[in-house]
């Protein structure tokens, strides 16, 4: 976040920032690991009087009193009995019964969604700058429900009714589990209640990329984000013995044991196990050989145990440092860590390529290691995490999801003040802010830019607004090409980004967007099957099906997912538009067919007359005559063909509204 | 007998609620004491309601087993039960 809002183009002079008087007043629920209230990124010295609907509280438990909420944290609450229920009585001596954050997630998120302007902070001198959240100017409640055995359902919910009963306009939620049916999936249930009522609920995609249909929080209600880099990297390079040169990444903070550019013995872990142990290469606990290990640097493989727990374990046998080879998994992608010991992550083609070093010159292996410090003005960024998850929604697949993707890799935020920055228990470097990964980081970036567009169109539905962010979104990155996987390396696809990287400057005047109510939503629950009981725990007994033709694929979303069953040639959907632009204004249409397909639309002309009329359309799926002759031949509808991809643009010559449109053969 | 309990989160139909009970909290933790068959006030010791939702969607989560669960469906008014998961930050 000292970086994040220059990234996003999030300036103070014009957009979406003044626009929206930098969120003023919308309230941000942030469902969590709770928060470090002493940080200053929830400080209110610029905030007036609390809104005088906001109908929540700020409940004193262990270690937190009522007095540290302010006009800008102005609520907190905890939940905890199911947690209790299933594991027995809290243990109060390793976490706070209280909404106070122990661990450091809660902190982070919440700071990054809405957290104040601060000056001048670092993490060990990495990532330097004046952090702010998103939504500097919108209030923050906190509703910790994530404990040490993680986060249950029965408490997830308990937040969600209490943070809507309090008042809440957006919720932020950077939590998932395994795919369930929506009416057993507490996230999905609870947004859907908070959607009924107007809060936007927007949650992280989870983090088991690259693997195809890992996706969570998949509910047509959430906004479910991605996790991409910024154009931000912190260098540790890396010269073996023989001259070859890597490119590292580090957030090692303490001093190095060797001149600047000094080669030190180089060992790979797997050849230093202790007792032959077979999960050395892991440099799991109680693996390494001290007798092989003892003053150098040591070469681990990333997998089973944290990432900086490897580091901890080469120390703790002798090591003087570490390099951290990828898993095939994880590519390119380069997660920044505050070792304990000088280390640095390299890709997995880097990790191959050093093991192969070691092998050839065996004990003679050396290698330098160095830290640069911050290194901005990165290309290609934004480039999607390998472990951002991915489509295809499983349930169901006619809505494609992720929806968005933003900075989820290597984020600066508010932390706690009860562990360090690795988590581990010997890590005592207790720090201000902190960089962490995940889909989790993702997520509340979405959200504070959720509560700026709430700022300016307090209005505007959750769907209003979750379509404004997905279709001004880009697919290019800052050098002006699709945006790239670092899974692979190869382009990103919808599965990866959903509708693309969010641009906030562009989301605040849309043109056009897909709305949707109450009723549209239960029509596709209906049309998933769901009656009585299982429509009921949804509706409250308020709305019925209306539509018994209703299709999942018909539902008005901002993003095209078609599923074509072997006998199927053609499909087609409707979508309806509401120009919230100037009242007269005429869109054409501009589509990139997926591969295989042909593609109609009709109108090919929408022409609006006023503000916030709403025009309808069509589109028809084709498949293609090449590709029904390919596939007679057994050509395509394999493995490797399965989906396609493509776009649906509506064009005024100012505004691009454009929809990803995701194939499934 | 303690260790078979499980957390659940029950699902009813307020409108289903009898009139003999002032407040969904009362209907809930008297149905609650009726299929643990103890007095109220030890049910609700042993067994909740953990918590009454009533904005995002309405019901309660209790702690029960598995055959006191399928009981509570029998009754009027409350739809379905689902037991409690533990999910995980991402």
């Amino acid at each position: 976040t000292t970086h994040t809002p220059v990234f996003l183009h999030l300036t103070p002079s014009d957009g979406v920032l003044p626009s929206s008087g930098y969120g003023h007043d919308v309230i941000v629920g942030v469902i969590d690991t709770g928060i470090w209230p002493e940080r200053p990124s929830f400080n209110d010295g610029r905030f007036d009087e609390v809104p005088s609907r906001w109908k929540g509280e700020c409940e004193e438990g262990t270690d937190f009193n009522s007095s540290f909420c302010n006009k800008k944290f102005i609520g907190a609450r905890y939940f905890y009995k199911g947690y209790e229920a299933a594991k027995g009585p809290m243990d109060e001596s390793a976490e706070s019964k209280s909404p106070r954050d122990t661990e450091g997630h809660g902190t982070h998120t919440s700071s990054t969604a809405v957290g104040d302007f601060v000056a001048n902070v670092s993490l060990f001198g990495y990532a330097s700058g004046d952090a702010r959240g998103m939504a500097m100017d919108a209030r923050l409640a906190v509703y910790k429900v994530c404990w040490e055995p993680g986060c249950y359902d029965s408490d997830i919910l308990a937040a969600f009714d209490s943070a809507v009963a309090d008042g809440v306009d957006i919720i932020s939620l950077s939590v998932g589990g395994d795919i369930v049916p929506l009416y057993k999936d507490s996230i999905a249930l609870g947004s859907y209640g908070a959607m009924e009522q107007g809060v936007l609920v927007s949650c992280s995609a989870g983090n088991s990329g690259p693997s195809a249909g890992s996706v969570r929080n998949v509910a047509p209600w959430v906004l479910t984000v991605a996790a991409s880099s910024i154009d931000r990297t912190f260098p540790a390079p890396i010269v073996l013995g023989d001259g070859s040169s890597y490119e590292g990444i580090s957030l090692y903070g303490g001093m190095s044991f060797w001149e600047e550019g000094e080669q030190l013995p180089l060992v790979y872990a797997g050849d230093a196990a202790l007792n032959g142990s077979e999960s050395a290469y892991l440099c799991e606990t109680d693996t390494l050989d001290p007798g092989l290990v003892q003053g150098k640097l040591v070469l681990c493989e990333r997998g089973s145990n944290a990432r900086v727990a490897k580091g901890y374990v080469v120390k703790a046998a002798g090591g003087m440092g570490m390099i951290l080879a990828n898993t095939f998994e994880s590519g390119a992608e380069l997660i920044a860590d505050s070792h304990l010991i000088p280390a640095a992550l390299v890709s997995f083609e880097d990790g191959v390529a050093i093991k192969k070093y070691i092998s050839s010159y065996t004990s003679n292996a050396t290698a330098s290691m160095e830290f640069k410090g911050t290194k901005l003005g990165v290309t290609p960024a934004p480039t999607m995490a390998a472990f951002s998850s991915r489509g295809p929604n499983l349930l169901p697949p006619e809505i494609l999801k992720p929806d968005i993707t933003a900075p989820g890799l290597n984020i600066l935020a508010a932390y706690t003040g009860k562990v360090g920055p690795t988590g581990l228990d010997g890590d005592d470097r207790l720090v201000d802010f902190s960089i962490m990964s995940g889909t989790s980081m993702s997520c509340p970036h979405v959200s504070g830019l959720a509560a700026l567009l709430k700022a300016v169109y307090p209005g505007w539905s959750p769907a209003a607004i979750k379509s404004a962010l997905m279709t001004t979104s880009s697919i290019l990155d800052n050098t002006g090409e699709s945006i790239k996987d670092l899974f692979d390396g190869e382009a990103a696809d919808p599965f990866a980004y959903g509708a693309g990287h969010v641009n906030p400057t562009a989301a605040l005047d849309p043109g056009l967007v897909y709305d949707l109510s109450v009723q549209d939503y239960v029509n596709f629950l209906c049309s998933l099957g769901y009656k009585d009981a299982y429509l009921q725990i949804f509706t409250k007994g308020k709305y019925e099906c209306t539509n018994e033709l209703f299709r999942a694929r018909d539902l008005n979303y901002p993003s095209f997912a078609l599923v074509f069953n072997k006998d199927e040639e053609n499909v087609t959907v409707t979508r309806s538009v509401t120009n919230v632009g100037d009242a007269n204004a005429t869109y054409t249409v501009q589509v990139v067919a997926p591969a295989g397909m042909n593609i109609t639309v009709e109108p090919e002309v929408l022409e609006f007359n006023e503000e916030n009329s709403i025009l309808n359309y069509k589109v028809k799926f084709q498949i293609s005559l090449d590709a029904q002759l390919q596939s007679l031949a057994g050509i395509i509808r394999t493995a490797s063909t399965e989906h396609a991809f493509g776009s649906l643009t509506w064009t005024d010559g100012v505004h691009k509204v454009r929809s990803p449109i995701a194939i499934t053969y | 007998q303690h260790e078979d309990l499980l957390t659940y989160i029950v699902h009813a139909s307020t409108n289903q609620k009898p009139p003999v009970f002032s407040s969904t909290a009362h209907w809930y933790a008297a149905s609650i004491a009726s299929v643990t068959g103890l007095p109220l006030h030890l049910s609700l010791a042993r067994h909740g309601p953990l918590y009454t939702y009533q904005t995002v969607f309405h019901g309660f989560s209790a702690k029960l087993t598995p055959a006191q669960s399928s009981s509570l469906l029998l009754r009027p008014g409350f739809v379905l039960a689902v037991q409690d998961k533990v999910l995980q930050l991402h």
